[in-house]
């Protein structure tokens, strides 16, 4: 599993 | 936020603006693949969930309503409002193969097994291939309106802007995501051919024609 990271693009 | 992904963004919202008046102002569907457009329903809805648990940005939200109010809309114009002249003869992809397989993928292949990133996942995934229905309904009519073809050129180009955006990311930011650049990079291979019968045909007045 990969790091979740912030989802800021749309 | 970067030239590349604002321009993108910019390209995305132009295509989704294209298609809304086309099919508004024509007051017809015709060439239009209904299945692509519930695709693209489901990938906004799959990946805006946390439209109102995570503010990003004023921009960021107010994108996202917009896709999200706009998918819906086109949706309910070719199912319901303009169902008539929907050419559902020719709208014949199986679009369970799309979403069967990016839905077991998204399971497989993911950053974190949660609901909400498997659902982003999932998007992610199926945005990459939704557009296919649309390609497989131009080549089987053997044509698309010029409007038509200026919707999937602006819709085409978003993810390839994309791309340079991830590049540019990496660059500066020491961010990537290779899920997001993978399933980006299969969804700009998909549009080549569009592209390449773009350029040479509609951008020298011609009408886009495939060979049938």
């Amino acid at each position: 599993e990969m790091e979740a990271y912030s989802k800021d693009e749309l | 936020m970067n030239i590349f992904r604002f321009l993108g963004d910019i390209s995305h919202l132009s295509a989704i603006i294209i298609l809304l008046l086309k099919i508004w102002k024509s007051r017809s569907c015709a060439g239009i693949s209904g299945k692509s457009q519930l695709l693209f329903a489901i990938v906004f809805t799959t990946r805006y969930l946390d439209l109102f648990t995570n503010f990003i940005s004023f921009y960021n939200t107010s994108m996202k309503v917009v896709y999200v109010a706009s998918s819906y809309a086109t949706v309910w114009m070719i199912y319901s409002k303009f169902k008539a002249t929907y050419d559902g003869n020719h709208d014949t992809f199986r679009v369970e193969f799309l979403i069967v397989p990016t839905a077991i993928l998204s399971f497989l292949v993911n950053h974190d097994f949660t609901p909400l990133e498997i659902l982003w996942t999932f998007s992610i995934y199926l945005e990459s291939v939704a557009i296919l229905p649309q390609l497989f309904m131009v080549s089987k009519t053997g044509e698309a309106e010029t409007i038509t073809s200026h919707y999937l050129f602006a819709l085409g180009i978003y993810r390839t802007l994309y791309l340079f955006n991830w590049i540019w990311r990496y660059q500066f930011e020491e961010f990537f995501d290779l899920i997001a650049i993978v399933a980006g990079l299969v969804q700009t291979v998909l549009y080549c051919d569009f592209f390449y019968l773009y350029i040479t045909k509609v951008l020298k007045g011609k009408k886009l024609s495939l060979p049938a």
